[in-house]
């Protein structure tokens, strides 16, 4: 289904939330959301440095699935 | 490549950052 506004921003909460104590964490997301909104990297390039970003966090892999265009997702290792 | 939802997600994102 269309995610909303809304949904983006309770997903960016949580990730705040979850990373609390290591804030570079979130601005290193928000540098990925910067390179591929000046097309710096597509979305391919967003989702192997996302599953970097967020490995041993299944949680929010699968939260930012949630984004992904159909056919495209972050293998969540189990 | 269409993300409409990715690039939603990148807006909300950085419009946070601006304010």
């Amino acid at each position: 289904q269309r995610l909303k506004v809304e949904d983006a921003l309770s997903y960016l909460d949580q990730v705040k939330l979850q990373f609390g104590n290591q804030p570079q964490v979130y601005n290193d997301f928000l540098d990925i959301m910067k390179e591929f909104k000046s097309q710096s990297i597509d979305t391919p390039g967003v989702i192997s440095r996302v599953s970097q970003l967020f490995k041993g966090h299944p949680d929010l892999i699968m939260g930012f699935n949630t984004f992904l265009p159909p056919g495209y997702k972050i293998e969540v290792q189990t | 490549l269409a993300a409409p939802q990715l690039i939603m997600l990148a807006n909300v994102a950085l419009t946070g950052e601006v304010n």
